[in-house]
């Protein structure tokens, strides 16, 4: 019985590691999004020439940048869907986990 | 005497105007001077791409931000001198008006 106990809790001790893990992979993900989302808003407002190179821009390249950007965005969102299906999934672990130890 | 000393008094307090109009010009020449140096070392570290419309930047455009911003640099430290030499000038002009104010 006690042996039992030691394994389900090493096994609890993966779980919590998991989860701390697949926190900061959210995290990152979501400073991702914050920062992709300011660089829309940039390019969104960019005029007749490039603040930084000073060259003119076309409205062809800026629609280019915009929709790259979108793209980055919605890529990191369905990134961010499966790292939280997967907290989800784990949190379900742990809490099945614990039933088990209260049963023994 | 004392209509001479309300005049002396007057042309002091222009004097005391003009200095500190010179040192407000001195204080934006300066803070302008240190934003355009940043802008300086921003363009020499460019790489093969711009930062901000990420298009290919070549040589011969790096060369020219580069040097556009060091003759805009040089001619904010030509102003520089001018506004120091005005308020050196001022300086000079209101310590003759305190040794005449101390005659009277
Ligand atoms: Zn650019």
């Amino acid at each position: 019985k006690i042996a039992k106990l030691e394994e389900l809790e090493n096994k609890k001790k993966e779980l919590e590691e998991k989860r701390s893990e697949i926190r900061g992979v959210i995290a990152a993900i979501n400073t991702k999004i914050e920062e992709l989302s300011k660089e829309l808003e940039d390019y969104k407002s960019l005029g007749a020439v490039c603040p930084k190179c000073k060259r003119p821009l076309t409205e062809e390249h800026k629609k280019k940048l915009i929709s790259e950007t979108i793209s980055k965005i919605e890529n990191k969102k369905e990134e961010l869907k499966r790292a939280n299906a997967s907290d989800v999934k784990i949190k379900k672990e742990m809490r099945e986990l614990e039933g088990k130890i209260r049963e023994l």
